[in-house]
């Protein structure tokens, strides 16, 4: 248990970054 | 490929590789880990996830949210919170990852970073109790579903739910198209997710 917040944080530091990317090619 | 392989980096990319090379039109990929608690109960809990979108974004005639104004303030707010959290700068109403809508299935996902399920609860707990994959295409059979996530799901502009058990977890795909059941797929997940075979 103790590895799913880290797991949760490199997703969302993942999905947010992809967000990022597609806000910036609009 | 040893245990040893199984590690975020490449988690990451088997989704990827799933999803991307589907025929079908997935939105998002999740892997649930299993694991067991402290009480010695077993758990599905986030792994890893990679979210694709809704193919009807990108033509422009999808339905992409169904939330008011106020619940798209605080889907930003708690996005620019989290922004903050990782990158451990202030929150910025500016932020480029924040501005843009929030729409209902990137809501889902995130929200889906904060479930677990106990001992065969939900869809992905049946799936992983009974070694078996879960298969749920329809709006009308997401919102008839006993799991909460499922209703949750259908709400969220989901029409197809999939569970498919793997050696350490559960593979659930979710789209916001009808999809029917496919061997090819299950196939595909049992290559890329049973590391211990």
């Amino acid at each position: 248990p103790s590895a799913v917040p880290q797991a949760r944080k490199a997703s969302l530091a993942r999905f947010l970054e992809k967000r990022k990317e597609r806000a910036m090619s609009a | 490929p040893s245990v040893a392989l199984f590690n975020q980096e490449t988690l990451q990319q088997r989704l990827q590789a799933l999803i991307e090379g589907a025929r079908e039109s997935w939105t998002y990929a999740i892997f649930w880990q299993s694991s067991y608690d402290y009480s010695g109960a077993s758990v599905l809990g986030w792994g890893d996830g990679y979210y694709k979108g809704d193919d009807d974004k990108s033509k422009g005639k999808g339905k992409t949210t169904t939330s008011s104004a106020a619940e798209q303030e605080h889907r930003k707010k708690v996005l620019r919170e989290l922004n903050s959290l990782i990158s451990g700068s202030a929150p910025s109403a500016t932020d480029e990852a924040v501005d843009e809508e929030v729409t209902d299935t990137e809501w889902f996902f995130l929200v889906s970073m904060t479930q677990s399920f106990v001992n065969g609860m939900g869809l992905a707990g049946q799936a992983f109790f009974n070694s078996t994959p879960v298969w749920v295409t329809g709006a009308d059979r997401l919102v008839g579903s006993t799991c909460d996530r499922a209703r949750q799901g259908q709400v969220f502009g989901l029409q197809t739910m999939v569970c498919i058990p793997s050696a350490n977890g559960v593979v659930e795909l979710g789209s916001t198209e009808p999809i029917f059941q496919s061997s090819d797929l299950m196939q595909k997940v049992r290559v890329l997710f049973n590391f211990d075979s």
